[in-house]
Order: structure tokens, then C-alpha cells, then sequence
């Protein structure tokens, strides 16, 4: 679907996109504690997954609040300078269900996204590192 | 900025690329332009070139809109949520969700529809990837992996042009004034600027 000038198109010519956007059902997780068990947490799971938070893949992820999940957010809030406290605040979950870039944030396990420094070459035998 | 594992780029004598267009999807020119302008973007800074080229098969960078399951293992999701992918050089795949309410020109920031996507700031992000950048936790970076809805940014910031030049070196005509930060943002849920 695509859109010309959409600023000149009527609203009432606009299609009617009332649907719910894939992730916004995370919304309901906001203050889920950890040890907690609710429905669809699962999917989460799999959200951080997709994205190189959760290392591995399982088939089917548990709903419950776990380290694992834990984990995941705190290395999430980290990489988008949220408050890191590994629960499920209200700013963290409106950074997950925005749209994004399908590529993942850490790939084969490697996290540089805000590591404070970027590591880029091996030049002369020494490795140099750049500020950011 | 960030580099994929083992800094992949594209070698020395592949700097002058092409990218074509999937025949299947029937483009316009208008839709082709918005790509042409995001490559602009990245040759501005970079000793890199990009011409679109009429041969899909043989172009170094693919472009395709695909809807749900397209045989790469990352299925699209519809409206919302992953808007696109592309993959590492020398891939050169770049794939967009069709699914997605593209906004090809106009201010996207006034549009009435609310899951409107501008399609330039998110060509310009994944042309990133495709040159061997990963994402960024700079929020102003082009390579910031989230986008709102009924927002525009398109233009390179210090941290995407740093990461870049690192690969590629400069263009001999870069000044540094392309340098920019300027997003225009509209928030669809917070109001947020």
C-alpha cells in the first residue's frame, strides 16, 4: 500500500486500519513481577528472541516471568538508555510494542549497541577502540 | 554505531554497486525515487555510488516488498511491528513488509492515518545494514532500530556517518555539512517529541 502525498488525500478516503499492531498486547504486561505466570508471556519471550535477547530458541516458551526474561530487559533497557531495572515498566513497554527495524540487536550473541564504546579494527596489531 | 560480527563490507573493487527492483512488485518511479534518494544519502558521505539497474538477478542489491512468510525464515507481521529487514554484505537482500501503509511523499508527520510509515526513513535505515552497519542506541541515528509511526528522519547523524566512514572512508567531497540531526518526530501514542 502505497501512499502519494498523503497529506492530500481526503481522511475519508483513507482505509480503515483499526487493527491492533502485533506487539501491542504487551501493553498488558505492564508490572508483571518476576515469578509471575500470565498468559501470552510467552510471546514476549519470543519477541526477545526474534531480537538476539534471549539466546536460544525453544519451541514453546513458558509464561512465566523468569531470570531469562529478567535478563533479556535489563540488556533491552540498557540498549535503548531506559532505566535498567529488568521489570516491566510502562517506558520500556512503549519502546517494545513501537515499530521497528526487523534485524536483530545483538546478533550471535554479540551486544556493542551501548556498550560505551564500538570496537572496530585490528590495525596495527593493536585493538582500537571509538568513542562514542 | 555498531558492525555486524567480523565487520563485513563490501570489498574494494565492489564499491560502485547496483540495486534493482523485484519485476513482481510493479513499482512506479515515484516509489523507485524514494530508494534513489536514500542511497543519496549514504553516497554522500561514503566514496561509495549506487545505480539502479533494470536487471533484478544481477543487481548487487535486491529490493522487494513481501507480505507474511517469504522463504528467508523472518516472516512479516502485517501492519505495525517489523516494518523491514536486510542482510549483511554482500548479500545485498533488502526486503520491506507490502503489509505496511508505505508514505511515499507528502508530510507523513500530518498524515490522518495512523499506522502511516515513511518509506525514505526506513530505505535509509536499512541501506545502513546492507553497508555493513548494525543498529545503534544513538535515539537520533538513522540506525536506531525503532521508528514511529507518522515520523520522518532521513537524515545521517554524526554517529551513522562516524560508523560509515570507518568502513568506507569518506567522500572526497564531503564537508561535514551533510552532518544533521534533525528528526522530525509525531508520536502516535504519547505525543512525545
Amino acid at each position: 500500500r502505497f501512499f502519494p502525498n498523503i497529506t492530500a488525500i481526503p481522511p475519508w478516503h483513507l482505509p480503515n486500519t483499526t487493527s491492533i499492531a502485533p506487539w501491542d498486547a504487551f501493553t498488558k504486561f505492564a508490572g508483571c513481577q518476576s515469578g509471575e505466570v500470565r498468559d501470552g508471556l510467552s510471546k514476549l519471550k519470543q519477541y526477545f528472541s526474534n531480537f538476539g535477547y534471549i539466546p536460544n530458541s525453544p519451541s514453546n516458551f513458558s509464561d512465566k516471568f523468569d531470570d531469562e526474561l529478567e535478563k533479556a530487559l535489563k540488556t533491552y533497557q540498557q540498549n535503548f538508555n531506559l532505566n535498567v531495572t529488568g521489570q516491566l515498566d510502562d517506558k520500556t513497554l512503549q519502546q517494545i510494542v513501537r515499530p521497528r527495524c526487523g534485524n536483530a540487536d545483538i546478533v550471535n550473541g554479540t551486544n556493542s549497541m551501548n556498550s560505551g564504546k564500538s570496537s572496530s579494527f585490528h590495525t596495527t596489531g593493536h585493538f582500537h577502540t571509538t568513542a562514542h | 554505531y555498531t558492525f555486524f560480527p567480523g565487520t563485513p563490507i563490501w570489498p574494494a573493487n565492489r564499491r560502485d554497486l547496483t540495486y534493482g527492483f523485484l519485476p513482481a512488485n510493479g513499482l512506479t518511479d515515484e516509489v523507485k525515487a524514494v530508494f534513489t534518494r536514500a542511497f543519496e544519502k549514504w553516497s554522500a558521505v561514503t566514496p561509495l555510488t549506487f545505480t539502479q539497474t533494470d536487471s533484478f538477478s544481477s543487481a548487487d542489491i535486491k529490493i522487494a516488498f513481501y507480505s507474511g512468510d517469504h522463504g528467508d525464515g523472518e516472516p512479516f507481521d502485517g501492519v505495525l511491528g517489523t516494518l523491514a529487514h536486510a542482510f549483511s554484505p554482500t548479500n545485498g537482500r533488502f526486503h520491506l513488509d507490502q503489509d505496511e501503509n508505505w508514505v511515499v511523499s507528502g508530510d507523513v508527520t500530518r498524515s490522518d492515518l495512523p499506522s502511516s510509515v515513511d518509506l525514505e526513513s526506513v530505505a535509509v535505515h536499512e541501506i545502513g545494514h546492507l553497508l555493513g552497519l548494525g543498529h545503534s542506541s544513538v535515539e537520533d541515528a538513522i540506525m536506531y532500530p525503532t521508528i514511529s509511526a507518522r515520523t520522518k528522519k532521513v537524515e545521517l547523524a554524526t554517529d551513522d556517518i562516524e560508523g560509515i566512514q570507518l568502513l568506507y572512508g569518506s567522500n572526497p567531497n564531503y564537508n561535514g555539512s551533510t552532518t544533521t540531526s534533525n528528526t522530525q518526530e509525531r508520536e502516535t501514542n504519547d505525543g512525545e517529541a
